[in-house]
């Protein structure tokens, strides 16, 4: 993760197997780390990783406002023993980047970039290689903050449908 | 198609009713089908019973009832088709520390088939992890990620003593 | 009319920035109209700045940071134009401990001249109360009342031992 | 407050000036107390206390399903010296009620009254006389649980109506 929202810098946080916890004070960035995940997995929409334009992903400067960072960058590293991804390797590296490119009328103008293990790829590889492993930035194992009770609360047939995929 | 569908939701109904028993030690969860016939054509309800209560409309349950009953719907689905990690964000708000207890220690037991990445301000959710990271925000607006926590670090306040720089 | 607005907006807007500067130990906090020649035409926005970060869009904002922009705001036209009271039901479930004492500390300043009810589960915010009342749930399903409950009895788990019957 | 909700018996709490806090486990009752004082400053619509018929207000008979109640009842009281609210006396009791009043074609119909102090009164009685307080069922005073941020993410035109209400 590198100027990823509010961690700018380049940052590696290994997840080991089992129950990991992350804690700290709010406003402290722990949120960001889950949307950081997210952002890889492709989400349909940006406000699902809290931002309303993909640019607001990308380090702002913080206090000293002198120097917004110009891209953004987050990767995922799976373990493929198991092949569950589609990909012949044993690890899968998801890499996806965002870089600023404003034009006189539209200053919020960037790139996306995607990568699998280096290679250059498209967004559409990234949810090819996803959805064979059931893997989906809007699935039923990612609850946001604040969604704790949202299969309750959410209309019968969306519910269902979780069913329907799963079958 | 029809009887793939129905494959699994016997078996996730199960596991919900199961699940949703011990977490919330005795009360009685099932879902239902809109249109048992033709599943497609209908939703899918949760009928909840907390324990020494009538059957209610969900929507009179409290927070941390419906919590449990999400939280137990979100574990029966992993018993029967694991995803390979779960990233969970302040699951325990609305939770007392006996819920929250029971969410945690669940957790715990379903981390050796899948992992967990657990969000939580809460000492009683924070101490059944295998490890626990620290995140802090520098004066500069700057994240920072301190490693492994060790849990009698975490003063009564939810600060976390860093050592060294 | 005009004239009335701007004069209930320019007061509590001071408040709302003397307030969050004061329950974010030092953050900047103003309201903005859309339209400020004619406020009827738009609509009223929050610009929030945590402390040691820049001005941001009120989305990218954490669920900490929000619930303190929007206890700011009521506390500020509480002191505007209190109500008689206010009942406010689990405002601390997104704050960590520094924060929810910080706004129980103010609750508790401002329940000098209103009425404050607070239901909550935490020991920090509980712990400024005049009084604290326990409810339980017996065994056949009815709600209890248990009248003033003094704070050591509350136990870890946030169970009330309750002394006699 | 008698048979309301979960409270299956005639329960009297005092609220005292200055700060007093309301605990206890999971579903104990906690909310309910605040859907009570809710109930009598009569809100729009019944979602605004968690009900979807004011029929679901009254005690449903607990664990033992024999004798759910015929009626459930709410009394505020009011220490009015300062007469802030538009009545002659020195406490105001605003008192609703709901019974049950089923019909073939409609079991879940019901009678609602309203009393000040005991009198028979109407609802539009109630709300004259709370509006002229300037207390209301849906005002910035009451947050119901889970809406502590409800004044950030509400829309710009609904949140400069609070500052339209108070000039
Ligand atoms: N592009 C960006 N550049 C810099 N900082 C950002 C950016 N986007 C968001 N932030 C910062 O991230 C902070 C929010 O972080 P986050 O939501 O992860 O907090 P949290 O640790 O989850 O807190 P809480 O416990 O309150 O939920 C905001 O204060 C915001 O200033
Ligand atoms: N008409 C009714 N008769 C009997 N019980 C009822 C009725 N309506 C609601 N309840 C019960 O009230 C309970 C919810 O209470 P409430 O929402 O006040 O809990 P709470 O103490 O706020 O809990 P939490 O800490 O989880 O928010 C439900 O379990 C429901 O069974
Ligand atoms: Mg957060
Ligand atoms: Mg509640």
């Amino acid at each position: 993760m590198e100027n990823f929202k509010s961690f700018g810098r380049k940052v590696v946080i290994p997840f080991f197997p089992g129950f990991t916890a992350i804690t700290g004070p709010n406003g402290s960035g722990k949120s960001n780390i889950g949307d950081a995940i997210r952002f890889v997995l492709g989400p349909k929409s940006p406000k699902a990783i809290r931002a309303e334009r993909l640019t607001d992903l990308i380090f702002n400067g913080g206090k000293n406002k002198k120097r917004p960072a110009n891209y953004c960058e987050v990767s995922l590293v799976f373990d493929n023993r198991d092949r569950k991804l589609p990909v012949d390797s044993d690890t899968v590296v998801l890499t996806r980047r965002i870089k600023r490119a404003p034009l006189k009328d539209n200053p919020d103008n960037f790139y996306s970039y995607f990568y699998i293990n280096g290679k250059s790829a498209s967004l559409t590889d990234f949810v090819n290689i996803l959805t064979k492993a059931r893997i989906s930035g809007e699935g039923y194992n990612l609850v946001k903050q604040g969604d704790v009770t949202s299969l309750v609360e959410m209309g019968p047939v969306e519910r269902r449908k979780i069913i329907d995929e799963i079958a | 198609k029809k009887d793939r569908f129905f494959e699994v939701f016997n078996e996730i109904n199960d596991n919900f009713r199961d699940i949703y028993a011990e977490l919330s030690g005795g009360g009685e969860a099932y879902l239902e089908l809109e249109n048992k016939d033709d599943p497609f054509a209908g939703g899918m309800n949760i009928k909840v019973r907390p324990k020494g209560k009538k059957v209610h409309n969900i929507s009179a349950l409290s927070g941390g009832e419906k919590s449990m009953a999400s939280l137990a719907l979100i574990f029966a689905i992993q018993r029967y088709d694991p995803s390979p990690f779960y990233v969970l964000d302040e699951i325990d708000m609305y939770l007392d520390n006996i819920n929250a207890e029971a969410v945690s220690r669940m957790i715990k037991e379903n981390s050796s088939f899948a992992q967990f990445i657990l969000i939580s301000l809460r000492k009683v959710t924070l101490k059944e992890a295998d490890h626990i990271y620290g995140v802090t925000m520098r004066e500069d607006g700057i994240s920072e990620i301190i490693g492994a926590v060790d849990l009698s670090a975490i003063g009564p306040h939810g600060e976390i003593s860093v050592g060294g720089g």
